[in-house]
């Protein structure tokens, strides 16, 4: 208390050294959207909501090269690591897109991945009922999030929590599961009651958050699978592959 | 007809600084 410097729990430390450098992941996006769209003839640039799923293929990408180089994860055999990323990949993008949205903190306007700002109100104005009321959604979500003080720490205690499913069958080891699980609730609780004396149900509402970005990210699943069959969605990419993984 | 690679399979096992 009284500005006592920070204190976080080893494993904390350890899921921080599995973060990837931001400004790389922004660079490296907003490269690949521009040459694939200079790369298009003039009739086949794609719109502005292909650009979106582009974009979020390619977060996808930066997701999948997180998972894979991380602390636990990188253990397990590539048909464990699958079926868990197969199982939480639209959570990961949500959660993702959410923590962007609490950290940028500027009213009316979205922070995207590629480190570009889109007026809401102008998103709005071009969405129809569902992703209107899906972004909505998503911004309660953040709100919550933004006066719960979420800060980068937790947000990836969060991430591996929604990584390490216990949802997920079959898993050949589903006991690292859950130890992982176990041992990041464990981090977690420390870290909040350590930080965050005075917030003493923070831990409770940060994991009360999770089940809101499960129905979210299913949500949004729903909305691009109708957008897939509407031919609305660029395929032969890891979005479309995802997308499927699930349905199969 | 053989199934479509996934390109998420490769992803996992490419190696690490691909």
């Amino acid at each position: 208390a009284g500005g006592s410097p920070p204190t976080f729990p080893h494993l904390v430390v350890e899921l921080l050294k599995c973060e990837p450098d931001e400004p790389q992941v922004q660079a490296k996006i907003l490269t690949y959207l521009q040459q694939e769209q200079a790369s298009r003839g003039k009739h086949e640039k794609l719109n502005t909501f292909g650009l979106m799923c582009k974009m979020a293929d390619q977060t996808l990408f930066s997701i999948v090269e997180w998972a894979r180089s991380s602390i636990f994860f990188r253990e397990l055999k590539v048909d464990d690591q699958m079926k868990l990323l197969q199982n939480c990949w639209s959570e990961l993008l949500t959660l993702d897109h959410v923590f962007r949205q609490v950290m940028h903190a500027k009213e009316g306007s979205i922070l995207l991945v590629t480190g570009q700002q889109v007026d809401y109100a102008l998103i709005a104005s071009q969405a129809g009922a569902t992703l209107n009321n899906l972004l909505s959604h998503a911004q309660e979500l953040v709100s919550k999030l933004r006066s719960l003080q979420l800060d980068q720490r937790e947000f990836v205690c969060l991430k591996f929590l929604v990584l390490f499913s216990l949802d997920v069958k079959n898993l050949e080891n589903f006991h690292l599961v859950e130890s992982v699980q176990e041992q990041i609730n464990a981090a977690l609780l420390d870290y909040v009651m350590c930080n965050y004396p005075q917030q003493t149900d923070k831990f409770g509402q940060l994991l009360l958050r999770l089940p809101e970005i499960r129905a979210i990210s299913l949500q949004a699943e729903e909305y691009l699978y109708y957008k897939h069959l509407n031919g609305d969605v660029p395929c032969n990419n890891l979005l479309i592959e995802m997308l499927h993984a699930k349905r199969a | 007809e053989p199934e479509e690679p996934s390109l998420l399979k490769k992803l996992l096992l490419a190696p690490a600084n691909s």
